[in-house]
């Protein structure tokens, strides 16, 4: 799974995840990544999130949502979002996997509970930062 | 307000020890080229939108990720791909599921969403209304196909002890692909 979360000099955010899915998946078996709300969410009023990992544990907790609404009703940062979601919530049943996040304000925030995630973050004025590992 | 993107290129088993020193550079240049595409779209004043679809665009056609070229391939030896995306600004989204022919899923993704009245489209029917859309690059099925993704799941397959399905005819062989890491994502 791949994905990407975007926010434009107008402060607008948006966020795109595309997948081949799990090997050799059955039944027509589809995860998080095409759900808006579990895989993929975008709004300026909170923030843009893509999420990858095995998709069952990211439909059952809307995780693009939640990390979303926490930020919107409960005020909390974004990096607290996404670790809250991923690190207790998914964590908490058994989830595997990781989320990517940006707000309107140009804020960039990861949080992933799995040995590694391939992820990227650029910014204006700031470097690129390019990682892998925990 | 300042522009900024990052990018997932999925998460899993990644371990020191299971990168060689070439594959872990591989990935790396991958991710910076992913950032860099984007950003040139936001440094030039573009959307957030036209920026995440150049980038996720970068990574479907690098055969080392898990999406486009280079996905992970079902039980019946097929590519059924699947997208999403959503404008912050409108709260307009689309998606698709279980697609087919499809270069880029995320740019049937966002025809869904601008060139439809409906937000998920699956299977036959998204690889269908694919087809009417002149933006949309069509492509044929062992486009898809890379050998490590094959040999991953005829594993996965003995293991589950189900039958392995024919080799896809005009399966090409990638040397890229073979520096594709297996982060686990199992059926």
């Amino acid at each position: 799974t791949v994905g990407v979360v975007a926010v434009d000099a107008e402060g607008n955010v948006a966020a795109g995840t595309s997948t081949g899915g799990t090997t050799a998946k059955q039944w027509g078996r589809v995860g998080d990544s095409p759900l808006i709300g579990c895989g993929t969410y975008a709004s300026n009023k909170s923030c843009a999130v893509s999420a990858t990992g095995t998709g069952e544990f990211f439909i059952r907790l809307a995780v693009a949502k939640e990390i979303a609404a926490l930020v919107e009703h409960k005020g909390v940062s974004l990096q607290e979002a996404v670790d809250e979601v991923v690190q207790t919530q998914l964590t908490a049943i058994d989830g595997d996997g990781g989320v990517i996040a940006v707000a309107p304000d140009g804020t960039c925030a990861w949080s992933f509970n799995t040995s590694g995630m391939y992820r990227a973050r650029i910014a204006d004025g700031e470097p690129l930062v390019v990682g892998i590992y925990k | 307000s300042k522009w900024a993107l990052v990018a997932h290129g999925g998460a899993g088993v990644i371990d020191r020890s299971d990168l060689k020193p070439e594959q872990e550079q591989a990935y790396r240049d991958a991710m910076a080229r992913v950032a860099e595409t984007g950003a040139a779209v936001l440094r030039d004043g573009g959307s957030a939108m036209d920026a995440v679809v150049a980038a996720v665009r970068v990574l479907e056609d690098e055969p080392l990720f898990n999406a486009g070229r280079g996905a992970v391939f079902t039980a019946e030896g097929r590519n059924e791909l699947d997208a999403s995306i959503m404008d912050g600004r409108s709260l307009d989204a689309g998606a698709v599921a279980g697609v087919t022919r499809t270069r880029n899923p995320i740019t049937l993704a966002r025809a869904v969403m601008e060139q439809s009245p409906h937000v998920f489209l699956v299977g036959e029917g998204a690889d269908g209304f694919a087809q009417t859309r002149d933006d949309v690059a069509q492509v044929e099925p062992s486009y898809f196909f890379t050998e490590r993704r094959w040999l991953s799941l005829e594993r996965e397959l003995k293991e589950m002890g189900l039958p392995i399905p024919e080799r896809p005819e005009r399966a090409g062989h990638d040397d890229l692909a073979a520096l594709a890491h297996d982060e686990g994502k199992r059926g």
